[in-house]
Order: C-alpha cells, then structure tokens, then sequence
C-alpha cells in the first residue's frame, strides 16, 4: 500500500484511464457472417477507449481543434465535452468470402484494424 | 502463380504434413481443413446440387494464406507481382461441359457467369486457369517429340487470344495451366444475355507444334467429366477499387441475392400446391399470416 502511494494514486477515487488502445476480438461466426465470410473466422480488431483529458498528450497526436475542446471542457465541463478517444491509424485485413453469384472473392478490406488511438 | 508464399518454419512443418494426397491424386491442405472444418455452413450444407458445394480453389486459398500473413507482417498485398496491384481477386467457376457429339474431344469450351463483377472497379489483369490431369492409360500413344501448342481462342470468333507450348514429357503429369485473358474483357466485353447474365465464353484447342493437326483433349486430360469442385476451371478476375470498399456492401448484396432465390423457391411451390380453379369450394387455401 505504501508502494502505491508513492505512485501518487489518490486514495477512494476510481481513476479513469486515459484514451488508448484496447483488445476487441471479432467473431464473425458468433455474428452470424459465417455463411458467406470463409476466412478469417475471427481477427483482434482492438478498439479505443479511455479519456481524453487535459493536458493532452503529444502521442495522441491532437488536432488543433481537440487541444482547444479539451482546454474549455477543463475550464468548464458543463459548457463543453471532451474531445473523443478515436481510432488515428488503421490496417487493413484480407478476407476470403463468397460473393452474391457463389464465387469466391479475395479482398483486402480497408481500416479493419486499429493500429493508433488519438484524441479528436 | 509464382511461389510468393511468406512460410514461417512451424508453418513450413505443418505444410509438409498437410500434403496428404487424396486417393484420386488431389492435394489437400491442413489450413483449408483447419478453416473449411466439416462443421462450416459452407461445407455443412452444398447448395442446391452437392456437385456445386462452394468450395474455394487451393489457388485462392493460397492467396489468402500469403497476402494474409504478408498483411501480419506490415507489408501491403498489392506490393506482390502477383496480385498485379489488385486489392480484390474474384475466382469465377467454369460452367461448361464436355462437348461430346465429338468424339475424340477435338473442342474445349469454357464458360463464365461474370455479371458480379462491379464496373466501378478497374479490372487490372484476368487469367483462365485449367486444370490438366494426368492422362493415365493413354500415354503410349503420346510417345512422340515435339511440343503441343494450347491455343485459346473467344467462342466464336478465331482470333487467337492466348496460346502456350506444353513439353510431352510434362503432359505426362498434372498441372495447371494458366493463360492470359485479360485481352478478352478489353474486346469482347462480356456479352449482356440477360440483363443478369453476363456470360464470358471461351474455346481451346491444342495442335501438334509441327503441323496442325488437332490433339485429343482427352489424352491431355483436358476432359472435365467426373471433376471435382477444386478440379473444374477458373476465371481469375483482378480488380482494383479506388474508393474504400464497404464491408456492409457484400452483406446487402447476399441478402438481397437470397431474398430473390426464395421468392423464386416460394412461388414455384406456390403454384404446385394450388388446386385449379373452377371447381366451388376448392378455391386456394387463404395463407395464415
């Protein structure tokens, strides 16, 4: 207990975490896309999560427009929200599917992965 | 198709254990066992006719496998030659048959419905891949030199539109032989029979490279009856979109398709189960919504 209060935890309050990257596993089996999606039959998508609070920082690569929303919603939070925690930079993933005439199709889907979370 | 396969060593092992010849001579493979399991609605349940089970061809199966593990390693698919830029590759299924009011198979057609493929995509390279079999029993009669020359031609017309040699010794074994039709779209855009239907037709025949005497298909294994699925040819259409492909899209054009299959299937049971009319009383059965 002492350990974490070094760390500057502040004691009763549930601290939020901040904007990041967080593990979303894709099952199109459990969606029910099986039927026409052959591979893959799942994929880690991530998602992103988290607040974007004031100060920004710089790996979340604000836009300008962001720094300022933050910077009012801390100055007063009832007048305006936050900016929000975003996907910044996807990937694609290749998909083998069947198409409407029963052909199969490869295609690489765009911004199927997130690779960067950042504020906006 | 050049080797462009990224094979780790785990990978590498299991391929080699994957290569289990099936008794008819076809290769299978692990990974398509390992995401095409029994249990797969695809596989659970052939459409319509068992012969027409959608089963993917180890060509577009090992295209997956290699443009998806590149993808894992940050590198783009479409960097690969073979993939001629293309960010969707669409494998159309040969629907023909043999022509056998000719006997020996001097004439090979082949047959492809195309109508799903978008215009709004530019279509950047297209490929006929046929099967050859192993001719079996009849090889004595091919003892000879020289090379055979395979020549494709549209149906219909007799301008060449892709030829290629084949040594005698490797007709001896199975393979597949890959031609370059990307030539047909550009002149003979697909013929509008039915405004659903565009079909893509082509012709092939094989001559003895000194003379042009006509070679029976059949002794090159270029007959397609008794084939399966994975054995028939394919029509390799490589696409490029430049806007951002919907993933919602494929869904509505599924839905849409299998709505129209049981509108059909609806009103052809319909009209079975419908007395004649004329007789009172024995008017159609009101359905319970």
């Amino acid at each position: 207990t002492a350990l974490t209060n070094r760390h500057g935890k502040r004691h009763g309050k549930k601290s939020k975490t901040r904007c990041s990257k967080k593990a979303l596993h894709v099952n199109f089996k459990e969606l029910g896309w099986d039927d026409w999606i052959i591979a893959p039959l799942d994929y880690e998508a991530y998602h992103c999560e988290g607040v974007c609070d004031f100060p920004l920082r710089s790996h979340l690569e604000p836009t300008n427009h962001a720094i300022i929303q933050t910077l009012m919603n801390s100055m007063d939070p009832s007048s305006t929200p936050p900016s929000c925690c975003v996907p910044t930079k996807l990937s694609p993933i290749s998909i083998l599917y069947i198409d409407s005439g029963n052909n199969v199709v490869y295609k690489q889907y765009e911004d199927m992965v997130v690779e960067q979370c950042g504020c906006r | 198709f050049q080797s462009a396969a990224i094979i780790t060593p785990s990978a590498q092992k299991r391929n080699r254990e994957a290569r289990i010849p099936h008794q008819d001579g076809q290769r299978s493979s692990k990974f398509f066992r390992d995401i095409f399991p029994s249990s797969h609605p695809i596989a659970g349940h052939p459409k319509e006719d068992p012969k027409d089970a959608i089963v993917p061809h180890e060509y577009m199966l090992s295209i997956y496998r290699t443009y998806s593990a590149a993808e894992k390693l940050g590198l783009n698919a479409s960097f690969f030659r073979s993939s001629k830029s293309a960010n969707t590759i669409t494998s159309f299924v040969d629907r023909g048959t043999d022509n056998l009011l000719h006997s020996p198979l001097r004439r090979q057609k082949y047959l492809f419905d195309v109508s799903t493929l978008s215009e709004k995509e530019e279509l950047v390279g297209a490929e006929l891949r046929i099967f050859r079999r192993a001719p079996g029993g009849l090889q004595t009669s091919l003892q000879r030199t020289g090379l055979y020359n395979i020549q494709l031609y549209p149906c219909g017309s007799n301008r060449l539109l892709a030829s290629r040699s084949l040594d005698p010794l490797d007709s001896t074994k199975s393979g597949w032989e890959v031609l370059d039709v990307w030539e047909m779209f550009k002149v003979h855009p697909p013929r509008q029979q039915h405004h659903q239907h565009q079909q893509l037709c082509f012709q092939l025949r094989v001559t003895l490279s000194k003379s042009d005497t006509e070679v029976d298909l059949r002794q090159l294994g270029l007959d397609k009856s008794g084939r399966s699925q994975q054995d028939k040819a394919i029509l390799v259409a490589y696409t490029r979109s430049k806007k951002r492909e919907n993933l919602f899209n494929e869904m509505k054009e599924k839905i849409k398709s299998q709505r129209t299959v049981d509108e059909k299937e609806g009103k052809a049971a319909e009209e079975v189960s419908l007395p004649k009319r004329g007789v009172r009383g024995e008017g159609p059965r009101r359905r319970r919504r």
